[in-house]
């Protein structure tokens, strides 16, 4: 539950890079 | 045609970015408390040159080609090829550093390429810049759009890699932080 994502988001060091490389790929399947 | 964004991608990028900062500030404090590895030194505020080698990399900083005798992999070695922006680390930053090494890459990418771990720290320095901006700070950016944009100008093949990083790095500065002006139209 959201419970769970959230603490997902906070073990992600890479969480900032994964958004960043996930939206510029978005682009390219755009 | 096919080089710039449609209006729709980059009304998504703003969303998905918003979302991204909230998340960001939400989760600062979790961060912040976070040790770093002994390899991990990160320069002093004032450091240009050592803020421009810690994200970029020696290699790219220096032009530097990875050679074949390299014992360590490129990809494992950040003092070579850059430190991530991982939360640990940037979570740590005060608002002036971010700025002052926002400054330092915008410089440095003035008389450079666009290279990846560029975006990434450019992507995650501006996640973390705090609203409303300094005056100084949309100077920044908007010099940043404007850089991003002569880059795309020169670019010749709609499949560069760069292109999608300088379409998100325009689409951020103009539609997320307001610089309407510079914002990529339909």
């Amino acid at each position: 539950g959201a419970g769970q994502s959230e603490d997902s988001d906070i073990w992600d060091d890479t969480a900032l890079i994964k958004a960043y490389d996930k939206a510029v790929v978005s682009f390219k399947n755009a | 045609q096919g080089f710039s964004p449609s209006l729709r991608w980059q009304q998504q990028q703003v969303s998905n970015f918003s979302e991204v900062r909230q998340s960001v500030a939400k989760h600062r404090q979790h961060w912040r408390a976070q040790f770093l590895d002994d390899n991990v030194v990160m320069p002093k505020p004032d450091d240009e040159d050592g803020w421009k080698r810690f994200c970029l990399g020696e290699n790219v900083n220096l032009d530097i080609s990875p050679s074949e005798g390299d014992t360590v992999s490129p990809g494992l070695d950040y003092v070579k090829m850059g430190f991530p922006p991982f939360l640990s680390i940037i979570s740590k930053l005060s608002q002036s550093t971010i700025s002052a090494v926002l400054e330092y890459l915008i410089s440095w990418f003035e008389e450079r390429d666009f290279v990846p771990q560029l975006g990434r720290w450019l992507y995650a320095l501006l996640a973390c810049l705090e609203k409303p901006l300094l005056p100084e700070a949309h100077s920044l950016i908007r010099q940043l759009a404007r850089r991003c944009s002569a880059v795309r100008a020169d670019l010749e093949d709609k499949d560069d890699e760069r292109l999608s990083a300088l379409n998100l790095m325009i689409c951020i500065v103009a539609r997320y932080f307001e610089q309407n002006d510079l914002a990529d139209k339909e």
